[in-house]
Protein backbone atom coordinates (compact mmCIF):
# COMPACT_ATOMS: atom_id res chain seq x y z
CA UNK A 1 0.00 0.00 0.00
CA UNK A 2 1.66 3.28 -1.22
CA UNK A 3 2.24 5.88 1.73
CA UNK A 4 -0.19 8.55 -0.07
CA UNK A 5 -2.61 5.88 -1.31
CA UNK A 6 -3.33 4.84 2.45
CA UNK A 7 -3.77 8.14 3.43
CA UNK A 8 -5.90 9.61 1.21
CA UNK A 9 -8.81 7.73 2.81
CA UNK A 10 -10.96 9.63 5.76
CA UNK B 1 -11.48 8.01 -5.57
CA UNK B 2 -14.72 5.72 -6.43
CA UNK B 3 -18.14 5.72 -5.97
CA UNK B 4 -18.21 3.24 -2.91
CA UNK B 5 -15.87 5.63 -1.24
CA UNK B 6 -17.93 8.65 -1.97
CA UNK B 7 -21.02 7.16 -1.00
CA UNK B 8 -19.51 6.48 2.37
CA UNK B 9 -18.11 9.60 2.72
CA UNK B 10 -21.69 11.34 2.33
CA UNK B 11 -23.70 8.78 3.97
CA UNK B 12 -21.05 9.35 6.94
CA UNK B 13 -22.06 12.94 6.96
CA UNK B 14 -25.80 12.61 6.81
CA UNK B 15 -25.04 10.40 9.68
CA UNK B 16 -23.49 13.31 11.58
CA UNK B 17 -25.84 15.57 9.97
CA UNK B 18 -29.22 14.23 10.81
CA UNK B 19 -28.07 13.60 14.69
CA UNK B 20 -27.40 17.62 14.99
CA UNK B 21 -30.90 17.67 13.53
CA UNK B 22 -32.18 15.54 16.02
CA UNK B 23 -30.96 17.26 18.96
CA UNK B 24 -31.31 20.60 17.63
CA UNK B 25 -34.87 20.32 16.46
CA UNK B 26 -36.28 18.26 19.57
CA UNK B 27 -33.79 20.20 21.55
CA UNK B 28 -33.04 17.44 23.52
CA UNK B 29 -30.30 14.29 23.17
CA UNK B 30 -32.32 11.40 24.74
CA UNK B 31 -31.46 8.36 23.87
CA UNK B 32 -28.47 9.63 22.32
CA UNK B 33 -24.59 8.17 23.91
CA UNK B 34 -22.58 11.02 24.55
CA UNK B 35 -19.87 8.48 25.31
CA UNK B 36 -20.04 7.11 21.83
CA UNK B 37 -19.58 11.03 20.74
CA UNK B 38 -16.74 11.62 22.80
CA UNK B 39 -15.45 8.39 21.05
CA UNK B 40 -16.01 9.57 17.77
CA UNK B 41 -14.32 12.76 18.62
CA UNK B 42 -10.87 10.81 19.83
CA UNK B 43 -11.24 9.01 15.94
CA UNK B 44 -11.17 11.86 14.54
CA UNK B 45 -8.59 14.61 16.43
CA UNK B 46 -6.10 11.29 16.56
CA UNK B 47 -7.06 10.11 12.49
CA UNK B 48 -6.80 13.41 10.94
CA UNK B 49 -3.64 15.08 12.89
CA UNK B 50 -1.94 14.68 9.34
CA UNK B 51 -3.87 17.88 8.49
CA UNK B 52 -1.23 19.96 9.41
CA UNK B 53 0.85 18.02 7.47
CA UNK B 54 0.13 16.47 4.27
CA UNK B 55 -2.60 18.16 2.07
CA UNK B 56 -4.63 15.15 0.11
CA UNK B 57 -7.26 17.32 -1.16
CA UNK B 58 -9.67 20.06 -1.05
CA UNK B 59 -12.31 17.53 -0.49
CA UNK B 60 -10.24 15.56 1.94
CA UNK B 61 -9.28 18.76 4.17
CA UNK B 62 -12.73 19.80 3.99
CA UNK B 63 -14.43 16.75 5.20
CA UNK B 64 -11.95 16.09 8.08
CA UNK B 65 -12.64 19.80 9.29
CA UNK B 66 -16.18 19.10 9.41
CA UNK B 67 -16.04 15.71 11.35
CA UNK B 68 -13.31 17.43 13.87
CA UNK B 69 -16.08 20.05 13.96
CA UNK B 70 -19.28 18.41 14.14
CA UNK B 71 -18.33 15.91 16.29
CA UNK B 72 -17.11 18.62 18.89
CA UNK B 73 -20.49 20.27 17.88
CA UNK B 74 -22.75 17.23 19.01
CA UNK B 75 -20.48 16.94 22.44
CA UNK B 76 -20.85 20.76 23.11
CA UNK B 77 -24.69 20.35 22.67
CA UNK B 78 -25.09 17.02 24.91
CA UNK B 79 -23.16 18.09 27.51
CA UNK B 80 -23.34 21.97 27.76
CA UNK B 81 -26.37 23.42 25.90
CA UNK B 82 -28.62 20.35 26.39
CA UNK B 83 -27.13 18.93 29.04
CA UNK B 84 -30.44 18.42 31.14
CA UNK B 85 -31.37 15.83 28.80
CA UNK B 86 -28.39 13.80 28.51
CA UNK B 87 -29.28 10.23 29.70
CA UNK B 88 -26.67 9.95 32.29
CA UNK B 89 -27.87 7.23 33.69
CA UNK B 90 -28.37 4.48 30.67
CA UNK B 91 -25.22 5.62 29.22
CA UNK B 92 -23.27 3.83 31.94
CA UNK B 93 -20.24 2.24 28.66
CA UNK B 94 -16.88 2.54 30.62
CA UNK B 95 -15.18 3.77 27.67
CA UNK B 96 -11.75 3.38 29.51
CA UNK B 97 -12.43 -0.40 28.35
CA UNK B 98 -12.38 0.47 24.80
CA UNK B 99 -9.60 3.10 24.76
CA UNK B 100 -7.13 1.23 26.63
CA UNK B 101 -7.50 -2.16 24.44
CA UNK B 102 -7.59 -0.25 21.05
CA UNK B 103 -4.46 1.88 22.33
CA UNK B 104 -2.67 -1.01 23.36
CA UNK B 105 -3.28 -3.53 20.83
CA UNK B 106 -2.57 -0.06 17.92
CA UNK B 107 1.38 -0.22 19.83
CA UNK B 108 1.21 -4.17 19.01
CA UNK B 109 -0.38 -4.36 15.60
CA UNK B 110 0.67 -1.72 13.18
CA UNK B 111 1.99 -0.59 9.48
CA UNK B 112 4.99 1.89 10.75
CA UNK B 113 5.97 2.51 14.78
CA UNK B 114 5.77 5.79 14.25
CA UNK B 115 3.58 8.60 16.39
CA UNK B 116 1.15 9.41 13.93
CA UNK B 117 1.33 5.91 12.48
CA UNK B 118 0.43 4.43 15.96
CA UNK B 119 -2.46 7.23 16.27
CA UNK B 120 -3.71 6.44 12.92
CA UNK B 121 -4.28 2.74 13.92
CA UNK B 122 -5.62 4.06 17.24
CA UNK B 123 -8.48 5.75 15.64
CA UNK B 124 -9.06 2.42 13.30
CA UNK B 125 -9.72 0.32 15.92
CA UNK B 126 -11.64 2.64 18.56
CA UNK B 127 -13.82 3.40 15.64
CA UNK B 128 -14.43 0.32 15.52
CA UNK B 129 -15.80 -0.21 18.42
CA UNK B 130 -16.92 3.64 19.32
CA UNK B 131 -20.20 2.93 18.24
CA UNK B 132 -20.90 0.61 21.55
CA UNK B 133 -22.09 2.62 23.89
CA UNK B 134 -24.82 4.04 21.83
CA UNK B 135 -26.16 0.24 21.24
CA UNK B 136 -25.57 -0.36 24.57
CA UNK B 137 -27.54 2.64 25.45
CA UNK B 138 -30.43 1.71 22.42
CA UNK B 139 -30.34 -2.46 24.05
CA UNK B 140 -30.96 -0.44 27.65
CA UNK B 141 -33.52 1.81 26.70
CA UNK B 142 -35.34 -0.66 24.51
CA UNK B 143 -36.15 1.63 22.08
CA UNK B 144 -34.79 4.72 19.67
CA UNK B 145 -36.98 7.46 17.97
CA UNK B 146 -36.91 6.69 14.22
CA UNK B 147 -34.50 9.76 13.37
CA UNK B 148 -31.94 7.98 15.57
CA UNK B 149 -32.40 5.17 14.05
CA UNK B 150 -31.77 6.74 10.36
CA UNK B 151 -28.52 8.18 11.90
CA UNK B 152 -27.36 4.96 13.27
CA UNK B 153 -28.24 3.41 9.96
CA UNK B 154 -26.32 6.01 8.05
CA UNK B 155 -23.52 5.58 10.22
CA UNK B 156 -23.44 1.87 9.91
CA UNK B 157 -23.99 2.19 5.85
CA UNK B 158 -20.47 4.40 6.04
CA UNK B 159 -18.36 1.79 6.98
CA UNK B 160 -20.18 -1.18 4.85
CA UNK B 161 -19.42 0.98 1.83
CA UNK B 162 -15.92 1.27 3.07
CA UNK B 163 -15.44 -2.19 2.71
CA UNK B 164 -16.58 -2.55 -0.93
CA UNK B 165 -14.45 1.03 -1.56
CA UNK B 166 -11.53 -1.54 -0.11
CA UNK B 167 -12.64 -4.64 -2.49
CA UNK B 168 -12.45 -2.02 -5.69
CA UNK B 169 -9.15 -0.60 -4.56
CA UNK B 170 -7.82 -3.79 -4.28
CA UNK B 171 -8.56 -4.80 -7.77
CA UNK B 172 -8.32 -2.06 -9.70
CA UNK B 173 -5.40 -0.15 -8.14
CA UNK B 174 -3.79 -2.91 -6.07
CA UNK B 175 -4.17 -1.33 -2.91
CA UNK B 176 -5.24 -2.26 0.24
CA UNK B 177 -4.85 -2.11 3.91
CA UNK B 178 -5.98 -5.21 6.30
CA UNK B 179 -5.84 -3.03 9.44
CA UNK B 180 -8.44 -1.03 7.95
CA UNK B 181 -10.25 -3.26 6.45
CA UNK B 182 -10.28 -5.98 9.29
CA UNK B 183 -11.61 -3.40 11.41
CA UNK B 184 -13.95 -1.80 9.47
CA UNK B 185 -15.69 -5.48 8.82
CA UNK B 186 -15.80 -5.60 12.67
CA UNK B 187 -17.30 -2.23 12.94
CA UNK B 188 -19.79 -2.76 10.16
CA UNK B 189 -20.71 -6.70 11.95
CA UNK B 190 -21.49 -4.73 15.40
CA UNK B 191 -24.72 -2.86 13.17
CA UNK B 192 -25.82 -6.30 11.86
CA UNK B 193 -28.62 -6.98 14.36
CA UNK B 194 -29.43 -2.88 13.96
CA UNK B 195 -29.84 -3.59 10.71
CA UNK B 196 -32.01 -5.97 10.51
CA UNK B 197 -34.46 -4.11 13.07
CA UNK B 198 -34.25 -1.29 10.79
CA UNK B 199 -34.74 -2.75 7.84
CA UNK B 200 -37.74 -4.80 9.05
CA UNK B 201 -39.32 -2.62 11.76
CA UNK B 202 -38.02 0.74 10.90
CA UNK B 203 -38.42 1.06 6.90
CA UNK B 204 -42.24 -0.34 7.69
CA UNK B 205 -42.97 2.61 9.58
CA UNK B 206 -43.07 0.51 12.71
CA UNK B 207 -40.43 2.48 15.75
CA UNK B 208 -37.27 0.24 16.27
CA UNK B 209 -38.11 -1.85 19.69
CA UNK B 210 -35.59 -3.65 20.90
CA UNK B 211 -37.32 -7.52 21.82
CA UNK B 212 -37.29 -7.34 25.62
Amino acid sequence: ANRLGKKDEL
Amino acid sequence: MNIFRLAGDLSHLLAIILLLIKIWKTRSCAGISGKSQILFAIVYVSRYLDLVTTFISVYNTFMKLVFISTSVATIYLMYVKFKATYDHNHDSFRIEFLLVPCFLLALLINNAFTPLEILWTFSIYLEAVAILPQLFLVSKTGEAESITSHYLFALGSYRALYLLNWIYRYYAEGHYDLIAIFAGAIQTILYCDFFYLYITKVLKGKKLQLPA
